[in-house]
């Protein structure tokens, strides 16, 4: 039959909902040894983020689209659970066999490492069922209902506490970790990518501004300008 | 299968990302 959007939109969900049906939502045997054979085991703070990041995606979730689709904000949240230990694996396997090592104790208990990829996941679920599409023309500027508009990137920043230039350092990893993702969802985080090169990454506020001041400190870089230049 | 450019080197991995190697 002929390719229409709604047609292509149904068969990347079942596409996405499919390649995760045999993740669990739990850590995979395999990530738990990892887990464990950290020096500072990240477990119980995995589980904690995991349970007080759900708790804020379902409520902004049915703030933007409407009270009663709190449940529906979870179920969003518990497939990119899934997404993001799979992802999570998949980059630690990649690690170790490129550094030959098996303790990520230091990756592993760093929060923003996480929550970045955890954003990802999550951004990766909402493009996949239109929730987060950018418009022709710019983004935040379509004319779409406001569910669209209000959870198009970076929405999923806000929500998570997270900087956009911490998201920008996951997202070329997590394209590699995934060779199943769709053409359109390598396309939609590669338009985040632009989005905060260009603009978020040089808002007031971002981290980017306080690393190049300590390269500009350690003498290696050239003077740094102005946001404005 | 799709065109995103890989700017990363072969080197460079999550790790070096965050700071952890």
């Amino acid at each position: 039959p002929p390719q229409t959007p709604i047609r292509a939109a149904m068969t990347s969900i079942q596409q996405l909902r499919g390649d995760l049906t045999s993740s669990g939502d739990q850590p995979s045997t395999h990530l738990a040894t990892y887990f464990k054979n950290c020096t500072v085991d990240p477990t119980q703070d995995v589980m904690k983020r995991l349970e007080t990041l759900g708790e804020a995606f379902s409520q902004r979730f049915g703030q933007a689209v409407g009270p009663h689709c709190v449940t529906l904000g979870r179920q969003r949240f518990n497939l990119g659970v899934k997404l993001y230990y799979k992802i999570m694996e998949a980059m630690l396997k990649s690690e170790e066999k490129r550094l030959s090592v098996q303790n990520f104790s230091k990756l592993l208990n760093d929060s923003t490492f996480h929550t970045s990829l955890l954003a990802c996941a999550l951004e990766v679920v909402m493009a996949t069922y239109g929730e987060s599409s950018f418009k022709t023309g710019g983004y935040n500027q379509g004319s779409g209902d406001a569910a669209e508009r209000n959870m198009c990137f970076p929405w999923i920043l806000d929500v998570v506490n997270l900087a956009a230039f911490d998201f920008y350092k996951v997202i070329e990893s997590f394209i590699k970790a995934d060779p199943t993702l769709s053409k359109d969802i390598v396309k939609h985080l590669e338009t985040c990518e632009n989005l905060i090169m260009e603009r978020i990454a040089w808002r007031t506020g971002s981290p980017l501004f306080e690393l190049l001041r300590q390269e500009h400190e350690g003498g290696t870089a050239e003077q740094v300008e102005t946001p404005a230049s | 299968s799709h065109d995103y450019h890989f700017g990363l080197e072969d080197h460079e991995g999550i790790s070096e990302l965050f700071d952890c190697d």
